[in-house]
């Protein structure tokens, strides 16, 4: 493990963790996708089904976990909680899931390193969670609004991303069978769908002010 | 090992 991706585990598990905080202080979930958040949920279960029968480290284990554990119990805040359920912006948050989830099974289907369930389900946990932020970005589009800790939980997600391609570029570089090409593509296009978030993000925090995406 | 690789991150 580097310093790159110990960076971007960590801003992943801080972008949770300052959602999960607003939901808890807060009892509102307002701004925030479920969408979104039950494909995390969904990309976690497909991805860490491993855990089951591969062990790499405490760490790899403990992190699993977790993030397993906290995209639940944001679903279900989301889903469930008398409070909170009613501050999600469910007219607003429309995005189709069958428009990510068909192709990327498709394409996992299509495009793996090995044709089994494990590695099927692996490969498409990859690409759903490249575009699993769409109905979040599609969201903030819509909200006039956009509350400082939804912005910076997708700022720090931005993050997380931004660190892997890092690490990935690092690990290239170093190790000599590090030739991972579905992760390298899936990881370039997510970041990429960032890109224009960030740059007004960037742009409303030089002037102080609350981030608002043009129309 | 090669296409196992990236199997260690998260």
């Amino acid at each position: 493990m580097n310093l790159f991706r110990l960076c971007g585990d960590m801003f992943h598990l801080l972008s949770i963790m300052v959602l999960l905080l607003k939901i808890r202080a807060t009892r509102s979930c307002r701004g925030i996708s479920l969408k979104t958040q039950e494909l995390y949920a969904l990309v976690f279960v497909c991805r860490y089904l491993d855990l089951f029968y591969s062990f790499i480290s405490v760490y790899n284990s403990f992190m699993k976990v977790t993030f397993l554990a906290t995209a639940f119990s944001i679903v279900r805040y989301m889903r469930y909680d008398k409070v909170v359920k009613q501050t999600y912006d469910r007219e607003q948050d429309t995005f189709r899931y069958v428009f990510l989830i068909a192709p990327c099974l498709l394409l996992a289907l299509v495009l793996n390193h090995r044709f089994t369930l494990t590695e099927v389900l692996w490969t498409f946990s990859i690409y759903l969670e490249a575009v699993a932020i769409l109905p979040q970005l599609v969201l903030m589009q819509r909200t006039q609004n956009i509350d400082n800790l939804t912005a910076n939980y997708v700022a720090l997600l931005g993050a997380y991303r931004g660190f892997y391609i890092l690490n990935w570029i690092y690990r290239f570089a170093t190790e000599r069978h590090y030739r991972q090409w579905i992760v390298w593509i899936s990881g370039v296009i997510q970041t990429a769908l960032y890109a224009d978030f960030f740059f007004y993000y960037a742009l409303c925090w030089k002037a102080n002010k609350r981030l608002q995406l043009p129309a | 090992a090669s296409a196992q690789s990236a199997h260690d991150e998260l």
